[in-house]
């Protein structure tokens, strides 16, 4: 694509939109997310509700937590428990109309951030990569 | 610290030191690699030999698939495995004399890169997280 001044890229420049982001939905049982998770290779990805806005994310991390937390290890017990019962509610966001180095920051602390529209609903995300490669960009103009 | 412009800057400018890291060792148990992934909340560290050289990384996603593959999901059988038996062996490192720009590029498809010396003894990691913080530093400059 054309060639942009760092000052002029978007947030939405940079980002995946959410056909390409594997996701999964707020009552999905633990077992669907594993499977969502294994299958696509992230580590987390985002949790959605019925009508597509962010609620959330859902690592390994956590499904690793329950495994190892449940007696006698039956994964199985997984099927009982829904995403929404342990994925991490409290998660950062940001416009697509945000600027590069809003979106920069947005990443320092997480490996990517879901990026949403005024009324929440999810548009897709931006990851550390995307980042990296366009400062990459930057330092070879 | 004082303040270096991005050309001056190299790779131990900006690494986390191997007193500081968190790592396992190639012929710990499975079992004993969980428990510092688990404990030191990473997703994946390094694996020393015991000469302190970097031969791989281990991470979350292998014991997880381990543990779904074992029968009955008996996450004891995980001590009978050894870190050498799962652990991703071909992974790419940096030496610290190596500037910004090529430390960028190794953390574009890689969340951390390890920092080994000429003869490949470990000496620290560099994340993702210390090359966008600079980067932030330069927007500001
Ligand atoms: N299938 C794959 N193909 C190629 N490279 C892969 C890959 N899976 C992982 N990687 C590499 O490993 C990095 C960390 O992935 P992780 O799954 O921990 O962390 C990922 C994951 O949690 C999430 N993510 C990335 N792409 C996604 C997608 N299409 N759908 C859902 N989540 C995604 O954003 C985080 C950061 O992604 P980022 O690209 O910066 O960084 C990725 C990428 O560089
Ligand atoms: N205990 C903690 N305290 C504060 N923030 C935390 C944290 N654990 C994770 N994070 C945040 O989450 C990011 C991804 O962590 P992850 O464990 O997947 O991936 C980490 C981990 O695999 C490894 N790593 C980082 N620091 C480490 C250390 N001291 N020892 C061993 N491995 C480390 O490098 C990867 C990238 O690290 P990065 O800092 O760029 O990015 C980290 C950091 O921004």
């Amino acid at each position: 694509r054309e060639y942009k001044k760092l000052e002029e890229i978007t947030v939405e420049d940079l980002m995946i939109p959410s056909e390409k982001v594997a996701h999964v939905m707020l009552n999905n049982p633990l077992e669907h997310a594993l499977l969502v998770l294994t299958r696509s290779g992230y580590f987390a990805v985002p949790v959605l509700d019925p009508e597509n806005k962010l609620v959330g994310t859902i690592s390994k991390t956590v499904i690793l937590d329950q495994i190892l937390g449940i007696e006698g290890y039956e994964v199985e017990k997984l099927s009982h428990l829904l995403v929404s019962d342990v994925m991490e509610k409290d998660v950062p966001s940001i416009t697509k109309t945000a600027s590069f180095i809003d979106g920069l920051k947005s990443v320092i602390d997480e490996p990517f951030v879901s990026v949403v529209d005024e009324e929440g609903y999810f548009e897709g995300i931006l990851t550390r990569r995307a980042i990296l490669k366009q400062v990459k960009r930057e330092y070879y103009q």
